[in-house]
């Protein structure tokens, strides 16, 4: 399993 | 001006211990609603949202928003020059590049006061999208962290299942595997030790435990934790900060390859 970076939920405001 | 003050140290000091494991330095955003903190851990992959309301301090005045730099380590050293029942006071002057905390003893007799240097942080700001979760589970915050430590024995990752009936946990790895189950409550005597669970739809999730038992750093903070989940988004984990507001932590799931 790979763990993704929260970045790629989250948009940067 | 920015002036807030807590009448008791042990808060702030038990919100530190809740972050510095994750975040060397943060950005604390002060405007006259209170005190915000968003800040990812160094590899991204959590992200800490902190926010203590204006109106639940002593006192509090923020004459014009205010972004403070902090390096959370020497914020955290001079939190552990206060005693606990010490008055704190937190103040900035507008555009300063220090900031001074400081402590005043019960009888007065001992005032201290410790300046730090601000940092200049370029830190992303991530806009978190209201979510309806499809699963809710509130539960003791010691019981969580016990779970949390108890599994990371067996595995990297822990899998989080969430049905109506109870939430279980689990492991496995090279030693073997473990499953921890909780059934909801059925009647709650102590609202402290109740396992709520509301749910729209059975959720099955895999988080790192490392970075879940970072967040059960902040357990001293509330004796309930909350955890809301839906499948392929961030689970949350909420403590509530008494009545000065709360610190929630955002870990994505892990994902088949």
């Amino acid at each position: 399993m790979t763990q993704p970076s929260i970045t790629s939920f989250f948009n940067t405001r | 001006m920015f002036e807030a003050r807590l009448m008791n140290a042990t808060i702030l000091k038990k919100i530190l211990d809740a972050v510095k494991d994750l975040l060397n330095e943060g950005t604390f955003d002060c405007s006259d609603s209170g005190i915000q903190l968003q800040a990812m851990d160094n590899s991204h992959v959590s992200l800490v949202s902190l926010t203590l309301r204006s109106d639940s301090f002593d006192k509090f005045r923020c004459d014009r928003n205010l972004s403070m730099g902090m390096n959370l380590g020497t914020m955290a050293k001079i939190l552990k020059c206060a005693n606990n029942d010490d008055t704190v006071t937190i103040k900035a002057q507008d555009n300063a590049d220090t900031v001074t905390f400081m402590f005043e003893s019960q009888n007065h007799e001992k005032v201290s006061d410790y300046e730090m240097k601000l940092m200049n942080l370029d830190q992303e700001h991530l806009g978190i999208p209201d979510t309806d979760y499809s699963c809710v589970v509130r539960m003791p915050s010691m019981e969580f962290a016990r779970i949390c430590r108890d599994l990371a024995q067996f595995s990297e990752s822990m899998v989080i299942c969430c049905t109506k009936e109870g939430v279980k946990f689990s492991a496995s790895g090279d030693l073997g595997s473990a499953n921890v189950k909780l059934a909801q409550t059925s009647n709650v005597d102590k609202e402290e030790e109740a396992v709520i669970i509301e749910m729209q739809e059975p959720v099955t999730l895999t988080f790192a435990c490392r970075y879940l038992n970072a967040f059960t750093k902040a357990t001293p903070l509330c004796n309930q934790v909350q955890l809301s989940m839906s499948a392929d988004v961030p689970l949350v984990v909420e403590y509530r900060i008494s009545d000065l507001g709360h610190i929630r932590y955002y870990l994505a799931p892990k994902i088949e390859e």
